[in-house]
């Protein structure tokens, strides 16, 4: 997995 | 998460507090760079437009929140409460050299070209290179205080740990993100000069002082 996806880190 | 990101979270959080403590506790924001604490706003700013556009977790939503809050207000404490006792003649590192390479890069270099991703892109960019104004004044007076010292640690710190957790992402969930990899590896090694005197001098009692 790379690339635009929902972000879960700060 | 895993044992890594939660570190460095925790030691992000340390780092804030221990800045907004020291202010508070002083009075004085003396020997800290108003212009790096104004890079880190515009970074959570930047960063964080999606607290109202999706939701993760709790954890999240609280993390993000605190942080604006509290970068907010050491912005505050600096640039209003205690503004007499901001050392500006010793800030004088020149953020124009920072945003322009910063802004062109997030245009170029980034995952998808909509506002909203190449903010975040900006912001990961900016993050690297945001405590250079600090790193400049403290080697411009040649000294910090042992809080700020230890303020620059645990930030340090922080995105060291998140590279660790990448490297654990990557083998436990195939995640990775070249780009906030990119820039957090730049991002800590801006920092290995300070980790050295750190761990050499401060942590054996003595102040940090810059050789002449």
């Amino acid at each position: 997995l790379c690339g635009v996806m929902y972000k879960d880190e700060l | 998460m895993n044992i890594f990101r939660l570190l460095g979270d925790v030691s992000h959080l340390l780092a804030i507090i221990i800045l907004l403590l020291k202010i508070w506790k002083t009075r004085s924001c003396a020997g800290i760079s108003g212009k790096s604490q104004l890079l880190f706003a515009l970074t959570y700013t930047t960063r964080y437009l999606d607290l109202v556009t999706n939701f993760v977790s709790v954890y999240n939503t609280f993390m993000k929140v605190v942080f604006l809050a509290a970068s907010y207000a050491t912005i505050w404490l600096i640039y209003m409460k205690f503004r007499a006792t901001y050392d500006q003649n010793h800030d004088t590192f020149r953020i124009e050299f920072l945003l322009l390479p910063v802004t062109i890069l997030s245009l170029v270099a980034n995952h998808e070209f909509t506002l909203i991703e190449i903010l975040w892109t900006w912001s990961i960019y900016l993050e690297a290179v945001a405590i250079l104004p600090q790193l400049f004044m403290v080697s411009k007076t040649g000294e910090a205080e042992s809080i700020t010292s230890h303020y620059l640690f645990a930030l340090g710190s922080y995105r060291g740990l998140y590279i660790l957790n990448w490297i654990y992402r990557y083998y436990m969930e195939s995640y990775y993100d070249l780009i906030a990899i990119f820039a957090g590896i730049l991002q800590t090694v801006l920092y290995c000069d300070f980790f050295y005197l750190y761990i050499t001098k401060v942590l054996r009692g003595q102040r940090l002082q810059l050789p002449a």
